[in-house]
């Protein structure tokens, strides 16, 4: 463990806790893609099912289940508890054009044909597009909620942290994993223009709002 | 196997 992973993970689970909290204090998921959650569910899903089989550390297993809890919770309150507020009409990303894709991928390029393996392989190509359906629908909309903002900027920054990470335990620890690293580019490139959004705006106080 | 390092991250 590393300060970066530390902190990347902190980040992650502070964005995590922030979208649950938004939804469930405001009772609306107005703004929030139900889409790019549903992803996210199943990028822990698939990711986590080494939880039950190799026992890393309490601190792993806590994360990852706080991770997938928060996961499946945010999900049904967007489309069950909350379904009324959800808006539907402007979280229109197909996100086929995502899985198929990724899966197919996951099988081409992966470390091991193992069925674990793939999935966990799946899991990494997935992530780094989950966001997509989320920031395709703040530019159908042209805004976001300040709150969201935040939620995004947590979330960016925790995989930005991550290739800090890499880079420690490339030179510390002689490891590091191409398939993983390659996503987490592509996975913080995705956030660029929403950073510069968010440093430009949302932190001068103003609201996020895209030009139409 | 080096990789499986790697599987200790969240």
């Amino acid at each position: 463990m590393n300060i970066f992973r530390l902190t990347g993970d902190l980040s992650h689970l502070a964005a995590i806790i922030i979208l649950l909290l938004k939804i469930w204090k405001s009772r609306s998921c107005a703004g929030i893609s139900g889409k790019s959650q549903i992803l996210f569910a199943l990028v822990f899903t698939t990711r986590y099912l080494d939880l039950f089989t190799s026992f890393i550390s309490l601190y792993n297993t806590c994360m990852k289940l706080i991770y997938i809890g928060c996961a499946y919770a945010t999900v049904y309150l967007i489309y069950a508890k909350f379904r009324a507020t959800y808006d539907g009409n402007h979280d229109s990303f197909r996100v086929e054009f995502l899985v198929v894709p990724v899966g197919g991928l996951s099988v081409l390029i992966n470390h091991d044909f193992s069925p674990l393996e793939i999935l966990w392989t799946f899991s990494i190509y997935l992530e780094s597009v989950a966001i997509l359906p989320q920031l395709f629908m703040i530019s159908k909309t042209g805004e976001a909620e300040t709150i969201t903002t935040h939620y995004l900027f947590c979330l960016g920054l925790y995989r930005a942290l991550y290739l800090f990470n890499w880079i420690w335990r490339f030179y510390f620890e002689g490891f590091f994993d191409m398939i993983a690293i390659v996503a987490g580019v592509v996975q913080t490139v995705l956030y660029c223009d929403f950073f510069y959004l968010y440093v430009t705006k949302v932190l001068k106080g103003k609201k996020l709002s895209l030009p139409a | 196997d080096e990789e499986g390092k790697l599987k200790d991250e969240l």
